[in-house]
């Protein structure tokens, strides 16, 4: 399950017999190269491969594992490590989702992909459409949950974000509400006085950062900056059905400390999965 | 004094890390620390100039891969003498391809060009109807047709009509598509070869990382880039994805979007650029 570029690597390993800390080195840059390549965090590729090489060089292998086995073992677990023990996801009976993120990340699209797996499993949601600043984003939403009867509270005239969310909970009640928000970034200081507003309006029970896995070194950066304006629950991870290998989002994942729940593969409403982290962890390596 | 090979290597880890902290693509780092290596590996430099000696190399090494176009926006289309001077912009979901659009459309106007946009993202929800709330805003004339329509149809037709009313520019927005999907990638083609512009831009997010490259290549090899827009510069980035597309193309950024207002686009400045990722 690893890719080719990592599989090569090791195979140096498994040929040489005694563990031979010039060829660990070695190893270890290889490895360095895929996790950069797959956009994960300058520093935290150091840290990762120095713990990597530390714990090859001094550990034995468990019983029947071979040199080749125990390095991925490792890489493995340190990837995991960072991807935190989240327990599964489990299906909320009634929730207040706010979903954030960059600007162009996937959150229109992803909120109404979103609003169809809780649907499709007998939960009765809706959507409000809080964004007050991208031309047409009302008929972005209508159009998209159209097809599915999703009801959208929204009111196109309106500049005002709080409003609308005050208005739409005193309309909604479904058991899920799942609420849009304009796209913003961290040096858009009046952009994210208005997210803590919202969040104020809101309180959510569920707070997804949606991160587009195309971002490089920046995803750590950003993360924490909406971390700590409102603090994030979960994180949402987009257009995995690119080359992108989404390495910023271990970097989402460290500076939020929560878990990756879903991931987007397409466009279309059915292109939403659950996250799965060994699958991703196998991307990660290429 | 001969160059101390252990010394050098050592600064150069660090300019190393700097790129590939800056969002230069991996490959692209080994590129320019590569030929730097090699080239100052047998000089002789004095001790105290090392590392200006280093940033000089680096200097020159980034200047050959990133430089101001040869020529402006406008003195492309005034060498064209037939009108109407048709662009397109291309690139992956969600990169600011239609946001741009309505900026370069204000930029036009206001240097007394006359400009049609053409709706030809004919799929994803509400993207003619953004368009549609720019064109008004802005007072440009959007060519649209009815929701999955033919993308190269309306554009023809936008070309048509500009042709007959002496109008100066095509704007041609297309809809998102990744660089894996073949479809689209065979879609955008077809526009392309209906359209026939003067001018394919590519428009990309500069808080790409190492995907960036793959990107602009399969763009390139599809339809050949003419140029670069870099938008969400404003998002604190050192946007290292520009070196790693002027790297895979051989074309040049010719703007940076610095905001979400039909005023933040700024015209890209090389020299800058390169010393802001020299740090
Ligand atoms: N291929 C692919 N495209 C996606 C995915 N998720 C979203 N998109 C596309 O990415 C683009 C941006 O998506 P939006 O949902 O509008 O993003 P947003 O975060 O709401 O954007 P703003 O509201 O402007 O900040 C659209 O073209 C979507 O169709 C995905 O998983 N895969
Ligand atoms: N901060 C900032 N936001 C930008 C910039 N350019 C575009 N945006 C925002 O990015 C988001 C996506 O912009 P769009 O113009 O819809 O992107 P697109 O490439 O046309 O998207 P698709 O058609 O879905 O592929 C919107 O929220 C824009 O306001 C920029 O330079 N700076
Ligand atoms: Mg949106
Ligand atoms: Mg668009």
């Amino acid at each position: 399950k690893l890719g080719d570029s990592l599989s090569g690597v090791l195979r140096k390993i498994s040929r040489a017999g005694l563990i031979d800390e010039r060829l660990v080195k070695e190893v270890i840059k290889d490895i360095q190269r895929a996790l950069l390549s797959a956009d994960v965090n300058v520093k935290l590729v150091m840290k990762i491969s120095k713990k990597i090489q530390e714990r090859a060089l001094k550990e034995k292998p468990k019983a029947g594992l071979g040199r080749k086995e125990h390095i991925i073992t490792i890489l493995y677990e340190e990837l995991s490590n960072l991807l935190g023990s989240s327990k599964n996801y489990s299906l909320p009976n009634k929730s207040r989702i706010l979903m954030v993120g960059l600007q162009g990340s996937g959150k229109t699209t992803t909120t109404v992909k979103l609003a169809r797996y809780f649907s499709k499993r007998g939960l009765s949601t809706s959507i409000i459409a809080a964004d007050t600043y991208r031309p047409a984003a009302y008929e972005q939403l209508f159009q998209l949950a159209e097809p599915f009867k999703i009801r959208i509270y929204g009111e196109p005239e309106n500049k005002n974000a709080i409003e609308i969310v005050k208005y739409g909970l005193q309309e909604l009640n479904t058991s899920i509400v799942i609420l849009d928000t304009a796209g913003r970034h961290r040096k858009e200081e009046e952009l994210f006085k208005e997210m803590r507003e919202i969040n104020k309006k809101f309180k959510p029970d569920e707070k997804f950062l949606v991160i587009d896995s195309n971002i490089g070194q920046q995803a750590g950066a950003q993360a924490k900056a909406f971390h700590e304006s409102i603090g994030i629950t979960g994180v949402i991870l987009t257009k995995l059905d690119g080359s992108a290998r989404g390495g910023g989002a271990l970097s989402a994942v460290a500076e939020t400390g929560a878990p990756v729940r879903f991931i987007g593969v397409g466009e279309k409403m059915g292109d939403l999965e659950v996250f799965n982290p060994e699958r991703f962890i196998s991307r990660i390596l290429g | 004094v001969i160059l101390d090979e252990k010394k050098l290597d050592e600064i150069l880890d660090d300019f190393e890390i700097s790129l590939l902290e800056s969002d230069v693509a991996i490959s692209v780092v080994d590129k320019i620390i590569g030929d730097i290596k090699s080239e100052l590996y047998s000089k002789k430099i004095r001790k105290s100039e090392l590392d200006s000696t280093i940033k000089n190399a680096l200097r020159k090494s980034l200047q050959d891969v990133i430089k101001n176009p040869e020529k402006s926006f406008e003195e492309m289309m005034e060498e064209k003498t037939e009108k109407p001077f048709v662009i397109a912009f291309v690139g992956i979901n969600g990169t600011g391809k239609t946001t741009t659009i309505a900026k370069i459309a204000k930029r036009l106007k206001d240097r007394g060009y006359s400009c049609v946009i053409s709706a030809s993202d004919t799929f994803r929800a509400g993207a003619v109807e953004q368009l549609e709330t720019h064109s008004k805003k802005l007072g440009v004339k959007l060519i649209k047709h009815s929701k999955g329509a033919d993308p190269a149809a309306v554009a023809f037709d936008a070309i048509k009509h500009a042709r007959a009313k002496g109008i100066d520019t095509v704007l041609i927005d297309t809809a998102g598509r990744m660089e894996t999907n073949t479809n689209l990638m065979d879609e955008m083609k077809k526009i392309i070869r209906v359209a026939k512009p003067d001018l394919i831009l590519f428009v990309g997010d500069a808080l790409t990382g190492n995907s960036a490259l793959e990107q602009a290549e399969k763009f390139n090899s599809a339809v050949g880039i003419g140029g670069v827009i870099l938008t969400k510069a404003d998002a604190d980035v050192k946007g290292g994805a520009a070196l790693s597309i002027a790297e895979a193309t051989g074309r040049q950024i010719f703007f940076l979007g610095t905001g979400q207002e039909y005023d933040d686009l700024e015209a890209f400045d090389a020299g800058k650029f390169i010393e802001e990722i020299l740090g």
